[in-house]
């Protein structure tokens, strides 16, 4: 429930519509929005039930690792009403031709292969917020310091999914265990976001506000 | 640690 409450609001790309449309300026649509939303997801993340109680440290870790995961579920999860089309924002909508023109083929098609996942499964939004905290508290940063503190939240939070799927979904007793096991292929497509943005970010023609520019330099 | 600032700031604000 707690996390429920937490979701946030969703949000608008506001692409300039005076500037033709080209790569340059959907990244760079992309990247401002990326940008605007780890600035949610960080007070998103200060709601999680004992995220607080970690070391500052230990939280600035966990978003290090795991905030393009974040990204990239929340992306997953408005797109589920859709086919073959990527909800990145309430008002930007990327289909096959848009993700060609902007070079993003490869990465939106591993995305849309994670929307396929959990459109067959059904996913809830109440298992969506709880698999997208895991995501965040089980992110393997090898700068954690207290382990053990990491370790008590994971379990809160994978307790708090077998409890909802021991009430909603009796039927299936593997359903918990079948969502976390989608979280290798949110990982892995994830760090190919990072790696494609790290290589616009060195091109250096997609202007990059600062809180992006500093998670990604964190993943290089 | 340094090089994260905003990161930093963003987590000490409150809400």
């Amino acid at each position: 429930s707690l996390l429920l409450v937490a979701e946030p609001e969703g949000i608008f790309a506001m692409p300039d519509p005076t500037v033709p449309e080209s790569d340059i300026k959907a990244l760079t649509t992309l990247c401002d929005l990326a940008d605007r939303e780890l600035v949610v997801n960080i007070g998103w993340a200060k709601h999680i039930p004992g995220f607080p109680s970690l070391s500052l440290a230990d939280q600035m870790s966990l978003l290090q690792s795991g905030w393009m995961e974040i990204l990239i579920l929340r992306v997953v999860f408005r797109s589920l009403g859709l086919e073959d089309k990527l909800v990145y924002a309430e008002d930007y909508v990327m289909d096959e031709e848009q993700s060609k023109l902007a070079g993003l083929l490869d990465l939106n098609n591993a995305i849309l292969q994670l929307v396929k996942k959990y459109k067959t499964m059904g996913l809830e939004k109440e298992e969506f917020v709880v698999l997208k905290a895991i995501a965040l508290a089980n992110s393997d940063s090898m700068q954690i310091e207290d382990s053990e503190a990491v370790q008590r939240l994971q379990d809160v939070l994978h307790g708090a999914l077998q409890e909802y799927e021991a009430a909603h979904r009796p039927e299936d007793a593997r359903r918990a265990g079948k969502l976390i096991m989608t979280l290798p292929l949110l990982r892995q497509t994830a760090a190919r976001a990072v790696q494609h943005f790290c290589s616009i970010k060195q091109d250096g023609r997609v202007p990059m506000h600062k809180l992006f520019l500093e998670l990604l330099e964190a993943k290089a | 640690k340094e090089k994260h600032k905003i990161l930093h700031q963003l987590l000490q604000n409150s809400t």
